[in-house]
């Protein structure tokens, strides 16, 4: 996995709207 | 490991932290590069057109829960998943469990935990921390509901529900 920028609920959001 | 199995298993991102839920400062981390190695792999599967699940946590990432799909014979299946995180995690992997199957097959422990093959356990021991939920969907949900499936559906045990139309 690369560093990200993008804080945990980002990345939850991100998972849901996939 | 067949070839396209193994194409899959290395385009899922490993994970760099060593961290289980109860650890307060490390956990967060873990839990972002869980998500990262979650989303790539979804997003691996929907170019293969092969997308065939999706999972979500609680807010600690304590408790995961989705849904999987199988197409047999031109029909789609679904199921629910379920998991907890381990304390023992990611030493300990997780246990996935497809509770609508409980006490359906041979091939799954008390509260519909599936039974995985022989090779999962040193693999992920193997593997830790690099391996986490993405892999283990890839190399205990994949391949166990491949083999056990279109069986269930041959004997009747599974059967497909058409999806109500509003």
């Amino acid at each position: 996995v690369e560093d990200t920028q993008a804080s945990l609920d980002e990345l939850m959001a991100q998972m849901k709207n996939i | 490991m067949d070839e396209t199995s193994k194409k899959t298993l290395s385009s899922i991102p490993l994970l760099k932290t060593k961290a289980g839920p109860r650890d307060k400062d490390l956990w967060p981390q873990r839990l972002k590069e869980e998500y990262q190695a979650l989303i790539q792999y979804v997003q691996n599967n929907k170019a293969a057109d092969n997308d065939w699940f999706r999972l979500e946590s609680n807010k600690e990432g304590t408790r995961w829960f989705g849904k999987c799909w199988f197409i047999h014979n031109l029909l789609k299946y679904e199921f629910d998943i379920e998991f907890d995180v381990p304390v023992t995690y990611p030493a300990t992997a997780v246990e996935i469990a497809l509770p609508e199957l409980d006490g359906k097959t041979a091939k799954m422990y008390r509260g519909g935990k599936i039974c995985l093959s022989d090779h999962f356990k040193p693999l992920w021991a193997r593997n830790v921390p690099k391996f986490g939920i993405a892999h283990a969907m890839a190399l205990g949900l994949g391949p166990w509901l491949a083999v056990e499936i279109p069986d269930l559906i041959e004997k009747g045990i599974v059967t497909y529900k058409e999806k109500s139309t509003q």
